[in-house]
């Protein structure tokens, strides 16, 4: 209940209509659409129960490991019901066309297998809250000073995950796992983003700001 | 660390 609570508000990409279509165009919407994104997950990151009491460092180093995989496993949930589009907001909805226009392509491709992986589970939006915060408690940053505190997190949603299936879905007593073992495939779609996130960095064509630019450094 | 000065900030903003 603590985790629905916590969901964020859906955040809207505004294109600007100044600008005329293009790669640039679509990247520096998506960019700017994480950076308000992150300012919200890093609040709904404090609403987990158990984060605060973690210590400012540990805080510090789950979020710089999971940013992306947050934001990853939000837009894959929002696009469950949308066929081979992603749904990055409600005004921003991309087909594999327009994906390859922006240079996107492998990465659209590698969010859609996890859409579908989640489509076929039925993904509910209970799990997803909780697979989400498991998703920042278990990012395995290698800079955690209190290993026991995060690992108490950990338990504690992995206790939520498993008492919601037990009630829930207790025709499938394998559910949890199979979700958890959505895990890796998050994980490296989200390496595969931010790899290309830095890329374009690099490239230097695409407006940044800031928050998005800390992280993308944390991760190199 | 130092360097991640903005997700410091908003750690540390109460809400």
């Amino acid at each position: 209940t603590l985790l629905l609570g916590a969901e964020p508000e859906k955040v809207c990409a505004m294109p600007d209509p100044a600008l005329p279509d293009s790669d640039i165009k679509a990247l520096t919407t998506l960019c700017d659409l994480a950076d308000r994104e992150l300012v919200l997950n890093i609040s709904w990151a404090k609403h987990i129960p158990g984060f605060s009491s973690l210590s400012l460092s540990d805080q510090m180093s789950l979020l710089q490991s999971a940013w992306m995989e947050i934001l990853v496993l939000r837009v894959a949930f929002r696009s469950l019901p949308c066929d081979d589009r992603l749904l990055f907001a409600d005004d921003y909805i991309m087909d594999a066309e327009q994906a390859k226009c922006a240079g996107l392509l492998e990465l659209h491709t590698a969010i859609l297998q996890l859409v579908r992986r989640y489509r076929c589970m039925s993904l509910e939006r209970e799990e997803f809250v909780t697979l989400k915060a498991i998703a920042l408690a278990n990012s395995d940053s290698m800079h955690i000073e209190d290993v026991e505190a995060v690992q108490g997190l950990q338990d504690a949603l992995h206790e939520a995950l498993l008492d919601y299936e037990c009630v829930h879905h207790s025709e499938d007593p394998r559910r949890a796992g199979k979700l958890i073992m959505t895990l890796p495939l998050l994980r490296q779609t989200s390496a595969k983003a931010v790899r290309h996130f830095c890329s374009i960095k690099q490239d230097g064509r695409v407006p940044m700001h800031k928050l998005f630019l800390e992280l993308l450094e944390a991760n190199i | 660390k130092e360097k991640h000065k903005i997700l410091h900030r908003l750690l540390q903003n109460s809400s």
